[in-house]
């Protein structure tokens, strides 16, 4: 594993963490889409199916197992627990979530490595992936005073995929059989959709002011 | 033939 890889993972690992402190600490799930979370649950579910299939590492199946236990139950806390449930912005978390899991689906039935159920559901999990992060940022533009903490959450999410973007580029070179076209380019994508948060994120922290969206 | 689960990715 090289040095981007952990780098990639450990940000992913830290985005939950600020995220379950958020819930946890200040039992308050405002700023956050819950959209967005139910989408991370599928694509955690469709992805690590191979987790009693494949031992890899024992890395490998703790942080899998670490990344389905967080995104269930931070869905559990945003729809049942009876006080973080009312600190959800339902109002402005509209995004239509399921219109994005279809045309996932789709795609992943047309181009995947191979036409079998494990590699279409692997498939449609990197391509939903790469849109789940859209009803997160709608909601954050939408959200007049975005606290630090939800700030932070997507900071930490988008420089995942960038960093794994350097992980790519760095096993190419000394991996030349390791080629995943569709995680590349889908990772490519969801970075890109990150770009704008990056710069507001970046110039608030610079002039260290609060951080808003313009709408 | 290569096999495809080199997909130790997160």
């Amino acid at each position: 594993m090289n040095l981007f890889r952990l780098a990639g993972d450990m940000t992913h690992l830290l985005s939950v963490v600020v995220l379950l402190l958020k819930i946890h600490t200040i039992k308050s799930c405002a700023g956050i889409s819950l959209k967005t979370q139910e989408l991370y649950a599928i694509v955690f579910a469709a992805r690590y199916l191979d987790l009693f299939v494949h031992f890899m590492s024992l890395y490998n199946t703790i942080m899998k197992l670490v990344f389905l236990a967080s995104s269930f139950s931070i869905v559990w806390y945003m729809r049942q627990h009876k006080i973080v449930r009312r600190t959800y912005d339902k109002e402005h978390d509209t995004f239509r979530h399921q219109f994005i899991l279809l045309p996932c689906l789709v795609l992943a039935l047309l181009i995947n490595e191979k036409f079998t159920f494990r590699e279409v559901m692997w498939a449609f999990s990197i391509y939903l992936e790469a849109v789940a992060i859209l009803p997160q940022l709608v909601l954050l533009q939408r959200t007049r005073n975005i606290d630090n903490l939800a700030g932070h959450y997507v900071f930490f999410l988008g420089a995942y995929r960038a960093l794994y973007i350097l992980n790519w580029i760095y096993r190419y070179f000394t991996e030349p059989h390791f080629v995943h076209w569709i995680s590349w380019i889908a990772g490519i994508v969801q970075t890109l959709l990150y770009a704008d948060f990056f710069y507001y994120y970046i110039t608030s922290w610079k002039n260290n002011v609060k951080l808003e969206l313009p709408a | 033939e290569h096999e495809q689960y080199e997909k130790d990715e997160l």
